[in-house]
């Protein structure tokens, strides 16, 4: 089991690294 | 997520929710793994994670951390080449390699047997044909 995230969510994650 | 994924060291990852997994899988060796990871995939595999986004990832850098290739080969030849290094005594991180093996399964099969004895970890969308295959639920 894993939790989703939307696109978005995935690429400001991405960005805030 | 890639510590469960962790053993055995490849795996097809399959179902209605593979490609959030995956994703989610990408965001996570980037971002939190503490082994930092080199994280290899090809520019038609981001886009398909991101949603045809991927020059928005690219752009990041991650410190050099992220390799995106145009074609398979160039990524089984980067990959082929720092095997040698290894074995030849260059240090490296763990390496995660998102791909899509489609009729492509028998050469990704040879570079992951390449790769036997080093730090791969190797996630296919879709179905595996040489190896184990999840399919990722929601929580």
């Amino acid at each position: 089991l894993f939790t989703t995230q939307p696109v978005s969510e995935s690429i400001a994650l991405l960005q805030q690294s | 997520l890639l510590r469960d994924i962790a053993r055995p060291v490849h795996s097809g990852i399959a179902g209605a929710f593979a490609n959030d997994w995956l994703r989610a899988a990408f965001v996570e060796a980037l971002v939190s793994d503490e082994r930092l990871p080199d994280v290899i995939t090809t520019r038609h595999d981001l886009d398909l994670m991101f949603c045809g986004q991927s020059s928005q990832v690219i752009a990041h850098g991650f410190n050099e951390r992220l390799h995106v290739f145009e074609a398979l080969e160039e990524v089984v030849e980067h990959l082929e080449a720092k095997a040698d290094d290894i074995r030849s005594g260059q240090a490296a991180p763990t390496t995660v390699w998102f791909a899509t093996p489609g009729d492509d399964a028998d050469v990704i099969h040879q570079t992951i047997e390449y790769w036997a004895g080093l730090d791969l970890i190797a996630l296919f969308h879709g179905n595996w044909s040489h190896g184990p295959n999840r399919h990722p639920q929601p929580a």
